[in-house]
C-alpha cells in the first residue's frame, strides 16, 4: 500500500467497519452484500481480454450482451441455490456492482428495471400468471418504450396508435408518422424480443389516452423482426453504448386484445371501454425508476469521490514552503472543498433515498387499497428529486474529475465513464426540467390550498408555517 | 424572523427561500394573467422561476431528510462516528447556504456577518473532516474490480497502475506504426 495513504489509515478517527454497516443497514447486509460481490466477481465476467474502450461500437454491444447473459444465469444459479426473488436481479445488475462488470450498460437492464415491474404493475392477475415466469426465466426478452421520436416526457402527446377490431378481437398498432417512432428504449435495437408499448388506445371510434400493451417484436427461434415492425439501434451515443438503445415504428401490426395490460382499465371484447378508478395509475413504472435513480446516483457518487479521494492523498504537487517537500494535494483547501462536498452528498442522497423508498412503497399499498391521497405529493416529489439529484451528481463526478487534473481525464480513471452514466441520468425517464416544471405545477396548487387553510401533507407542510408562503 | 445561524436555522431559511419563491412565481401568474396573458402563457413566462421554486422545495427536502435521519442515526452510533456523521451533515447545509447565500439575502434576515460566520465555519469543517477523508471513502467499501480506476484503488499504486493501462494501448502492440509507412513518411519526404 502507498505510504501516504497508509498514513492516512492510520489517523481515522471512528470505526470504519461501523460506517460500512451504517451505510448497509447493518452488520448482516454487509456481510451478504459483499458475499454476492464475491460470488459475481469470482466468475471473472467483469475480466477483459482487451479493454472495452479499445472496442468498436459492435464489439462493445456484443461484449455487453456476452456479459449479461452470463450474468443472468449466474442470477438464476444463485436464485435456485438460495431461493430468492426479484431482490438478486436489483441488487446484482443495478447499482455499482452491475456498473463494474457492464462498463457500458447491459442490454437486459430494461428487461428488469421495467419490463418485468411494469407486468408486476399494470397487468392483470392472469396475464401477470402468463408473462412473469416467461419474463423471470429469460424464455422471452423486454423492454419498455414509451418515448417518440417527436415526443418526450409528455406522455399524452404520444402519436402511436392502438385501435381495437372488435370483429378480430384485435389491436391494430400503427405509427402514423416518423415522430411517432418510440426512441430510446434500452434493449430495443436488437436484444428484446418482446415490449411494453404506449399507445393511444381507440374502441369503437373513441380515444380512451395512453395505455400499455405488450407486443411481440421478434420471431422467438429466428429472431427475425415480425412483418410490420421496423426496429434497430438509434447510435452511438456519449456513454453507455452497450444498452443497444432502440428505435421502434409498427406498420398496422396486430397484437391479441389479451395483450393489453388490463389491470387498471379494460377494452371488453366488444369494445367497451372500462374506465381505471384513476389515470394516475399508470405513472406508477415511471415513478419506481425515479427511485431508483436517486438510489443509483448514491453509488456513483461515492465511487466518483472514492478515486478522487485516494488519488488527492497519493498525488503531490507544489512547494508552498521553502525547503519543504510537496505536499499531498489533499492538504490544500480548495481540494478539499471539492472532495468532502462529494462525501456528504452520498450520505445525503443515501438517507433521501431510504425516505423517498419508504413513501413509495407505503403510497404503492396505499393504492392498492384504493387510497390516491399521497399519490400527487410522491410524484412531485419524486420527479424534483430524480432531477436534483442527477444534476448534483454529475456535477459531484465533474468535480471529481476536475479534482484528479489530467489523470482524471484519462478513461482508466473511471470518472469520464461514469460522468457518461450520470449525466445520461438527467436526460432519460424524464428530462430535468420538465420534471422540475411538473414539481411546479404541484407546488403552486399546494400554496394556493395553503392560503385557503387545508392541512398540507408533511413534505409540504412547511408552506403552511413559514409566513413568507402568504406574501402576496 | 430573525436570522438563526443553527444548522436547524439554515433549513428554516430555505424553507423560507422555497416558500418564498413558490409565493413569487404565484403571484407573477396572477400578473401576467391580469394584463391579459393566457395562464398558459403566463405559465411559460414565469417557467424559469417555476423550476428554481422546484429546486429549492427540493433541496428543502434533502436538507430535512438528510439533518433528521442523521439525527436519528446517531443515537445508536459510536460518540467517535456520532461526531464525523454531524460534521458531515453540518458541512453539507452549510456548504448549501453558501452556494444559495444570494437566496438566503433575498428571502430572508441573513446579513454579512452571518455569512462570513458560515464561510468560517465552512472552513472549519472542511479542516475538521480533512484527516477522516480517506476512512471516510473507505467506508463505501467499494472493491478495486468495482471502482475500477487506476487512480482509486486501495493499494493506492496510482502511477504503476497508469503506465499498466497505458501500455494496454493497441498503439503500444507494435514500435512502428503502419501509418508512418502510409503518410508520415511519404509526406515528410515531400517536404524535405
Amino acid at each position: 500500500v502507498n505510504p501516504d495513504l497508509q498514513r492516512e489509515r492510520e489517523k481515522c478517527s471512528f470505526n470504519i467497519t461501523e460506517l460500512t454497516n451504517l451505510l448497509d443497514g447493518g452488520p448482516q447486509m454487509t456481510e451478504e452484500r459483499r458475499r454476492r460481490e464475491a460470488t459475481v466477481l469470482n466468475e471473472g465476467i467483469h475480466i477483459e481480454e482487451v479493454p472495452s474502450e479499445y472496442l468498436s461500437h459492435k464489439e462493445k454491444y456484443e461484449l455487453a450482451v456476452k456479459k449479461a447473459c452470463h450474468l443472468f444465469k449466474l442470477i438464476r444459479r444463485l436464485q435456485e441455490e438460495e431461493n430468492t426473488g426479484m431482490e438478486n436481479f436489483r441488487a446484482i445488475l443495478g447499482g455499482s456492482l452491475g456498473a463494474a462488470i457492464l462498463q457500458d450498460g447491459s442490454p437486459l437492464t430494461l428487461h428488469y428495471v421495467m419490463f418485468i415491474p411494469t407486468l408486476m404493475g399494470q397487468a392483470s392477475v392472469e396475464q401477470q400468471a402468463y408473462w412473469i415466469g416467461r419474463a423471470f426465466n429469460l424464455d422471452i426478452i423486454g423492454t419498455y418504450a414509451q418515448t417518440e421520436l417527436g415526443h418526450g416526457t409528455f406522455i399524452r402527446g404520444l402519436e402511436t396508435t392502438a385501435t381495437y377490431d372488435p370483429k378480430t378481437k384485435e389491436f391494430v398498432l400503427h405509427s402514423p408518422t416518423l415522430t411517432a417512432y418510440k426512441w430510446w428504449p434500452g434493449g430495443l435495437a436488437h436484444t428484446a424480443n418482446y415490449c411494453i408499448v404506449m399507445a393511444q388506445l381507440y374502441s369503437n371510434g373513441q380515444c380512451h389516452g395512453i395505455h400499455p400493451f405488450i407486443v411481440q417484436l421478434r420471431d422467438e427461434e429466428t429472431h427475425m423482426p415480425l412483418p410490420g415492425i421496423k426496429v434497430g439501434e438509434i447510435g452511438a451515443k456519449l456513454g453507455m453504448n452497450g444498452t443497444n438503445n432502440g428505435f421502434l415504428g409498427f406498420e398496422h401490426v396486430r397484437i391479441p386484445r389479451e395483450h393489453m395490460l388490463m389491470k387498471n382499465c379494460q377494452v371488453l371484447e366488444d369494445g367497451t371501454y372500462v374506465k381505471s378508478p384513476s389515470s394516475k395509475l399508470t405513472y406508477g413504472t415511471m415513478m419506481f425508476v425515479r427511485v431508483v435513480i436517486v438510489k443509483d446516483m448514491c453509488n456513483y457518487i461515492a465511487k466518483a469521490v472514492t478515486i478522487a479521494t485516494r488519488y488527492s492523498a497519493v498525488r503531490r504537487q507544489s512547494q508552498p514552503k521553502p525547503d519543504e517537500p510537496e505536499p499531498q494535494i489533499i492538504d490544500y483547501l480548495t481540494q478539499q472543498h471539492k472532495l468532502m462536498v462529494g462525501i456528504s452528498t452520498v450520505h445525503a442522497f443515501q438517507l433521501s433515498a431510504e425516505w423517498i423508498w419508504n413513501l413509495y412503497n407505503n403510497v404503492t399499498a396505499e393504492l392498492d387499497a384504493g387510497d390516491m391521497e399521497r399519490l400527487p405529493e410522491l410524484h412531485a416529489l419524486s420527479c424534483c428529486l430524480k432531477a436534483v439529484t442527477t444534476a448534483d451528481a454529475a456535477e459531484c463526478v465533474e468535480r471529481c474529475r476536475l479534482s484528479c487534473g489530467g489523470h482524471g481525464y484519462m478513461l482508466a480513471s473511471n470518472l469520464p465513464v461514469t460522468y457518461g452514466h450520470v449525466t445520461a441520468a438527467c436526460t432519460y425517464e424524464g428530462e430535468n426540467t420538465v420534471l422540475l416544471l411538473q414539481t411546479a405545477r404541484y407546488l403552486v396548487k399546494t400554496w394556493q390550498q395553503a392560503t385557503g387553510g387545508t392541512v398540507l401533507p408533511p413534505t409540504v407542510a412547511y408552506l403552511s408555517r413559514v409566513g413568507a408562503g402568504r406574501r402576496s | 424572523p430573525p436570522w438563526d445561524n443553527t444548522i436547524e436555522g439554515i433549513i428554516r431559511g430555505f424553507e423560507v427561500v422555497a416558500a418564498g419563491k413558490i409565493a413569487l412565481c404565484v403571484a407573477n401568474i396572477e400578473r401576467r394573467q391580469k394584463s391579459g396573458m393566457s395562464y398558459e402563457d403566463a405559465w411559460n413566462m414565469t417557467s424559469v422561476q417555476l423550476t428554481q421554486a422546484s429546486e429549492a422545495h427540493c433541496r428543502v427536502f434533502i436538507l430535512t431528510s438528510y439533518f433528521e435521519e442523521t439525527e436519528r442515526q446517531v443515537k445508536t452510533t459510536s460518540p467517535e462516528l456520532r461526531e464525523v456523521l454531524l460534521q458531515l451533515v453540518d458541512l453539507y447545509v452549510v456548504y448549501w447556504a453558501l452556494q444559495r447565500v444570494g437566496d438566503l439575502l433575498r428571502f430572508t434576515s441573513i446579513s454579512e456577518r452571518d455569512i462570513a460566520t458560515l464561510q468560517n465555519w465552512y472552513e472549519e469543517l472542511l479542516t475538521k473532516l480533512r484527516p477522516n477523508a480517506v476512512g471516510l471513502v473507505d467506508a463505501f467499501d467499494l472493491r478495486d474490480e468495482i471502482l475500477h480506476s487506476a487512480l482509486g484503488a486501495y493499494d493506492g499504486r496510482v502511477y504503476e497502475r497508469l503506465m499498466e493501462e497505458a501500455l494496454k494501448s493497441p498503439l503500444n502492440a507494435e514500435p512502428v506504426n503502419q501509418s508512418f509507412h502510409k503518410y508520415l513518411k511519404p509526406f515528410m519526404q515531400g517536404k524535405l
